[in-house]
């Protein structure tokens, strides 16, 4: 337990929290048929999960790619796009992640807190459509903000037009700070969708 | 752009509503 990886284990903790998360957003924000999403449990609250074993895939293939960045503190934003059928962006959920300094301890208890305050954000995107508008039909995609470039990483610059969002109105969901993670997730929202 | 951040996305994208649409009227 000594030679626990901390930065692995938060990376962990939140790749976890992430695709919960993503499922959520997709299901809350109606960007594909309520059919395919089936009641589960996560953090002891209600959450709605895809049963589409293809975006599954790519929700899982995506977060598989992220872990490592998280792992060495060098995710700056995971950021998950509803775009219109054009591919602009009309609404943005910006997940802004920040670890302290290495701690050398972890405990069972700090873990838990930790839980509580995931649980806190699943709320806040369970009722979050009561201060969005509606979206146009259109698809997803989830971008990553990095500090640096790695050659090694396996993903490609988003295209300008897939970025870029004329006055956004930003709406603020929760914010939490933590031994281990700070993280805040706000909205970005087209003025005109 | 700019400032030393770099947007990135996956290779690979997610299935489309109509794709997922159209797997579930073939169920």
């Amino acid at each position: 337990r000594q030679d626990l990886n901390f930065g692995q284990v938060v990376a962990d903790i939140l790749c976890e929290f992430l695709e919960v998360a993503i499922h959520l957003i997709l299901y809350v924000r109606e960007v594909y048929p309520s059919g395919i999403f089936q009641k589960r449990k996560k953090y002891n609250v209600p959450v709605q999960m895809s049963c589409h074993p293809e975006l599954n895939q790519y929700i899982q293939d995506t977060l598989h790619c992220v872990k490592p960045l998280i792992e060495k503190n060098e995710a700056e934003k995971v950021v998950v796009v509803i775009m219109d059928k054009e591919h602009h962006p009309v609404e943005r959920f910006v997940f802004e992640i920040s670890q302290p300094p290495l701690l050398s301890i972890s405990s069972d208890t700090l873990l838990s807190h930790v839980e509580q305050l995931l649980r806190a954000f699943i709320l806040k995107i369970s009722v979050c459509d009561a201060v969005l508008n509606n979206n146009p039909p259109g698809n997803i995609r989830v971008l990553l903000q990095k500090y640096t470039t790695n050659t090694d990483f396996p993903w490609i610059v988003a295209d300008e037009q897939e970025v870029h969002m004329q006055e956004p109105r930003l709406i603020p969901l929760k914010t939490m700070t933590s031994d281990i993670v700070k993280m805040q997730l706000y909205v970005e929202e087209r003025a005109q969708k | 752009g700019g400032g030393g951040a770099h947007i990135l996305k996956p290779l690979m994208s997610p299935p489309s509503r109509e794709e997922i649409l159209n797997t579930l009227l073939d169920l």
